[in-house]
């Protein structure tokens, strides 16, 4: 463990948190994308089965439950509690073009042929492409709210950080796993124009707005 | 390096 990754995984954790917190209180989840929490609900479902197979340590098995149940939760208040105020007609991005070709990808291209080593790199890959549909929901509406703008600047960050713990396990350890790094970099990348808006306008108080 | 045996990462 090293500080990028402490660091990067207390990102993903808040941004988590941030979200479910937000719904909860506002009992609202206007402009939010049930469908990417869906596939972040897929994501850990898919990377954490090997709870059932080995233990590493009780951070990482505690971290692995946290981030599986609050996803559920997540998921859970969109389409059930508060369905009534998901914006389905804005989330309307073809999941399908993501899950297929990313499938597809991962029984070609992974460390290991076997069931739980697909899977994983199944949800490595889809991680990197899952927070498409809520970036494409925040181009339909033009706008985000700001407490939505926090949930993806740390959603953002927590697998940047994680670049940098691979920069810094590979000199230290000489560990580097392409496929997570590969994917890793895609992901961050795609965040790069939300950055940037979010740098220029959400801290200087302004409301993220795009031009529709 | 080689890949990991068991992923440690989150």
């Amino acid at each position: 463990m090293n500080i990028f990754r402490l660091f990067g995984d207390l990102s993903h954790l808040a941004a988590i948190i941030i979200l479910l917190l937000k719904i909860w209180k506002s009992r609202s989840c206007a402009g939010i994308s049930g469908k990417s929490q869906i596939l972040f609900a897929i994501v850990f479902t898919t990377r954490y089965l090997d709870l059932l197979t080995s233990f590493i340590s009780l951070y990482n098995t505690s971290m692995k439950m946290i981030y599986i149940g609050c996803s559920y939760a997540t998921v859970y208040l969109i389409y059930a509690k508060f369905r009534a105020t998901y914006d389905g007609n804005h989330d309307s991005f073809r999941v399908e073009f993501l899950i297929v070709p990313v499938g597809g990808l991962a029984v070609l291209i992974n460390h290991d042929f076997s069931l739980l080593e697909i899977l994983w790199t199944f949800s490595i890959y889809l991680e990197s492409v899952a927070i498409l549909p809520q970036l494409f929901m925040i181009s339909k509406t033009g706008e985000a709210e700001t407490i939505t703008t926090h949930y993806l600047f740390c959603q953002g960050l927590y697998r940047a950080l994680y670049l940098i713990n691979w920069i810094w396990r590979f000199y230290f350890e000489g560990f580097f796993d392409m496929i997570a790094i590969v994917a890793g970099v895609v992901q961050t990348i795609l965040y790069c124009d939300f950055f940037y808006l979010y740098v220029t306008k959400v801290l200087k108080g302004k409301k993220l707005s795009l031009p529709a | 390096a080689d890949e990991p045996a068991a992923h440690d990462e989150l």
